[in-house]
């Protein structure tokens, strides 16, 4: 996290707020449940409280204006920048101006949800700057949450607490739930949900995170999946490569979502069944294309089927025991890809290296071992 | 994809992306000739705050960072 400085912060607890206009995007008291909602995702973990009011000047003046709206910040009409916020302070600290050229909403992500938008920019009016954590609240960039599972990011918490402390109110007998935290990804106990790769990189997925290994890059970028690709699912069970169709498929429950490059391909989420898996599978741990046969190994439970991509039927004569085909492979796979004519098996906290024409296992490393730590 | 294969329009756009968010300041003089331009070193320094592969140079995956909707306020505590 970042603050604007120590000295930009509010020395009261007791905060204000005003509505001053509205969007045509929502009705009243859709604007008016937003706002209201974004103010207490701080006051939950703060001792701050904010108080609305209909008149005067409010420590947080917030509107819906478009282009030149005399501060001296014109917005940029659709797209772009969607609203921006001050400093805490007089006169325009603490308030906070979306930019109505941008499709509000409620909950849908056929537009900007004003909730998340707005939360993001009342930290600005209480005093926190943009955040380099991917999947913080405060990170720069707009990504789809929903709104009714929202909780604030644990960099977020942190920050906030750093300016004004913990809330003093709040009832210790009420659980409340955890802040997601951005996974480490040197962390060696770490379970990555699925890893593959796509245009010569390597994707590891955790949670609703990826980390993009390049050939040349010293270390692996993380971001948001749905940074990446806006309608992909998170926390996914499994992923590969085909490189033919230069499509990446991902995994969750009994869909399975195409992209090529950065777009989504026409036709997907499928069901596994269009993958030749029997009704009966639910979900795959993980998922191989073996770029030499050019069948795709589907891992589940302690068995796992081959797909023949080129004739799109399940081979006969599967599921086979996983352990039978690979030596020393004992739990559920959690994660494969293949690399430089060497399979690589995730299992647990551990990877195994394979020859997958003969099943001989050549090493165990690490599973941050791809991953430059 | 180097800076010089980068349309104009890009180009012109990522500039006002570093200005306002990243305090990129007119090039003049013969600053711009000695080192790193003020222009490759503030797209370094987006693409280390926003985890971006760090080229110093407009490649596609800086382009689309820049090009993704986002909040007003700069990155960069211009503000204060």
């Amino acid at each position: 996290f970042s603050i604007f400085g120590n000295n930009f912060k509010w020395q009261k607890r007791s905060l204000t707020y005003r509505i001053e206009n509205y969007t045509p995007d929502m009705s009243v008291a859709e604007v008016d449940y937003s706002i209201d909602k974004a103010l207490q995702v701080w006051a939950k973990v703060t001792p701050l409280k904010f108080q609305r009011i209909y008149s005067g000047i409010a420590d947080i003046m917030i509107s819906f204006v478009r282009w030149e709206h005399g501060d001296y910040n014109s917005f940029d009409g659709p797209g772009k920048t969607l609203a921006h916020a001050f400093a805490p302070g007089d006169g325009l600290g603490g308030d906070a101006h979306f930019d109505d050229d941008e499709f509000f909403t409620f909950r849908s992500n056929r537009g900007v949800v004003l909730f998340i938008v707005a939360a993001h920019e009342f930290g600005h009016s209480l005093g926190l700057a943009h955040s380099s954590v991917p999947g913080a609240l405060m990170y720069p960039t707009y990504s789809y949450r929903n709104p009714d599972t929202f909780v604030l990011p644990q960099d977020d918490v942190r920050g906030i607490q750093y300016l004004y402390g913990s809330n003093s109110r709040k009832d210790p007998s009420v659980d409340d739930p955890k802040p997601p935290t951005t996974p480490d990804v040197c962390d060696s106990t770490m379970v990555l949900d699925a890893v593959t790769t796509h245009r010569g990189e390597i994707i590891f997925f955790k949670d609703s995170f990826l980390w993009r290994s390049y050939p040349q890059s010293q270390t692996p970028q993380q971001s948001l999946i749905r940074s990446l690709w806006p309608s992909a699912p998170v926390d996914i069970d499994a992923a590969y490569e085909n490189r033919q169709l230069d499509t990446v498929f991902l995994f969750k429950g009994r869909k399975v979502w195409a992209f090529t490059g950065n777009q989504p391909v026409r036709g997907y989420p499928k069901t596994l069944t269009a993958f030749g898996l029997p009704k009966a599978v639910r979900k795959v741990d993980a998922a191989l294309h073996d770029v030499n046969s050019g069948k795709t190994l589907f891992f589940v439970g302690n068995s796992y089927f081959s797909y023949d991509e080129s004739r799109k039927t399940m081979e006969q004569g599967y599921p086979r025991l996983v352990n039978q085909a690979f030596t020393g492979l004992t739990r559920r796979v959690t994660a494969a890809f293949q690399h430089k004519g060497f399979t690589y098996i995730y299992s647990g906290p551990y990877m195994y290296e394979y020859d997958l024409g003969t099943g001989t296992l050549h090493r165990v490393l690490r599973n941050s071992y791809f991953l430059r730590c | 994809v180097p800076l010089s294969e980068v349309s104009m329009e890009d180009e012109s756009f990522a500039k006002n992306y570093l200005k306002k968010f990243f305090n990129l300041t007119e090039e003049e003089g013969p600053a711009v000739r000695r080192g790193i331009s003020p222009l490759n070193k503030k797209l370094a320094e987006m693409q280390r705050f926003f985890g971006l592969k760090i080229t110093g140079s407009l490649d596609a995956d800086t382009l689309a960072m820049m090009k993704k909707p986002r909040c007003g306020v700069p990155d960069e505590q211009v503000a204060r």
